[in-house]
């Protein structure tokens, strides 16, 4: 399929990258393999500035409003929000467990950030998502190279920042390879207090 | 290359402005 490229407009401020809005949701008695996962998996809309991006994000749902098993994404645009795409499949992500309330306005201080380049581990960052569940909501930010511990010890202190998060925050990293393997995003992390 | 950077203030001021509507 061939997209129009998007661009900047006049007068407007230039993102590092372009970013993709994706959405998925998944009925909870079906299995999550992969092709189930594709097929559930929407792209939305990219974004190439600033701008463009507060258009698109203030017509969005806010995630604390949604229900049931569903997911945003906001990628580098080329990039899948998925384990096996090229740019993730060496990759991990960091999680941050949220109780009910909180992932609306900690998804937004997530994506400022990564849209602002705050992390300032090159290339490394993927994309974030943000993932509404029924006890709790899961805020998770992707990498490309799970074992980097420079980058991923950097994108956590940055993490704890710029969502102020308190000291003793429980932090989980898992590989997309153990995720794999496990067919579960978010069980048996390596936890880091 | 040069890296674009916009802290959190900036990118939220940014909201307001007529291009972001």
């Amino acid at each position: 399929i061939r997209r129009k490229m998007v661009t900047p407009a006049a007068g407007e401020h230039p993102l590092q990258y372009n970013y993709t809005f994706w959405y998925s949701r998944r009925t909870p008695s079906r299995p999550a393999n992969t092709q189930s996962y594709e097929q559930n998996i929407r792209q939305m809309g990219t974004v190439a500035s600033v701008e463009q991006f507060w258009k698109f994000y203030s017509h969005l749902v806010r995630p604390g409003d949604l229900t049931g098993h569903s997911d945003f994404h906001l990628f580098k645009e080329g990039i899948k929000p998925m384990w096996e795409d090229e740019a993730n499949k060496n990759g991990g992500k960091w999680i941050i467990r949220l109780r009910k309330g909180l992932a609306s306005r900690f998804w937004e201080n997530i994506i400022l950030a990564m849209l602002g380049e705050q992390f300032m581990v090159g290339e490394e960052i993927c994309g974030v998502v943000v993932s509404i569940r029924f006890q709790e909501d899961i805020l998770s930010i992707w990498n490309k190279t799970a074992n980097d511990q420079v980058t991923t010890s950097r994108i956590r202190d940055t993490l704890r920042r710029v969502l102020n998060l308190p000291p003793n925050t429980i932090m989980e990293y898992k590989t997309h390879n153990d995720s794999l393997k496990d067919n579960s995003s978010f069980r048996n992390t390596k936890i880091t207090l | 290359g040069t890296r674009i950077i916009y802290d959190r203030k900036f990118l939220l001021d940014c909201r307001s402005s007529p291009l972001a509507r």
